[in-house]
């Protein structure tokens, strides 16, 4: 059987907020040794991701607020998706993680390519 | 026959020096796309590896020059080895990519979780 996004995924997910300073979404990352947050507004919709490759880009331009590096239109997986459909998906878009969302588009979870190749070898063990 | 390093690999890589500022690093990364940057010393010596969660560093520890904040035990891999080993290797350590390099030491390619995670699904299609 194919395994699936919910057997994967983490459910602990360290977030920010879109108005929070670069250099707090940089401690976060780096307290955790983690390389995806998603921005969640104060009423706790998903309205966009920031990456450790964001935060390079924050010093290339310059930026001190998520809101000015943050990508808002999120690519997301559920949690009853093949893990075959969500690493093609990240695939087409170039992308490293997706957060996981429920009905409601609440985030549930974390998926990342970390997760999927670490997959590829427990399962042949 | 399982997949190889030399198969996946990306042959053409970006590279710093140990002198080069954040700045100039963060600025290659966004530009080709990528987070992974070997360091090459004057006399072509792999000497360390900054990657864009490093970076996200230097913004949480306001840290300058890649000597700084740059990871110098660098975890690499051989063009021989199949994807297997390199995958458990990357797990093990808890990074997203390692430098490729041949018996000198030298630096011929670059491999990551996300070139393996693409593979999972090309290999099914
Ligand atoms: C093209 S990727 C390449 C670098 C890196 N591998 C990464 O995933 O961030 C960089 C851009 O993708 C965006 N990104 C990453 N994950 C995303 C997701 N799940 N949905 C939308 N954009 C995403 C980031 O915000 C960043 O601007
Ligand atoms: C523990 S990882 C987690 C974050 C991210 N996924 C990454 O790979 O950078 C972060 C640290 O691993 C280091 N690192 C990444 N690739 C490495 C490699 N091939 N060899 C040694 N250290 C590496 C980085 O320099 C960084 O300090």
């Amino acid at each position: 059987k194919e395994p699936t996004v919910r057997e994967l995924m983490r459910r602990e997910v360290v977030t920010a907020k879109p108005d929070e300073k670069v250099e707090e979404a940089a401690r976060k990352l780096i307290v955790k040794g983690i390389d995806h947050l998603p921005v969640i507004a104060e009423d706790g919709r998903l309205v966009g991701i920031v990456t450790s490759w964001d935060l390079a880009r924050a010093i290339a331009e310059r930026r001190r607020f998520l809101s000015e590096i943050m990508t808002r239109r999120v690519v997301t997986a559920r949690e009853d998706e093949t893990i075959d459909a969500v690493a093609w998906r990240m695939a087409q878009h170039s992308i490293s993680g997706v957060p996981v969302v429920d009905e409601e588009k609440k985030v549930i979870g974390i998926i990342t390519t970390d997760d999927i190749s670490k997959r590829l070898v427990e399962g042949r063990s």
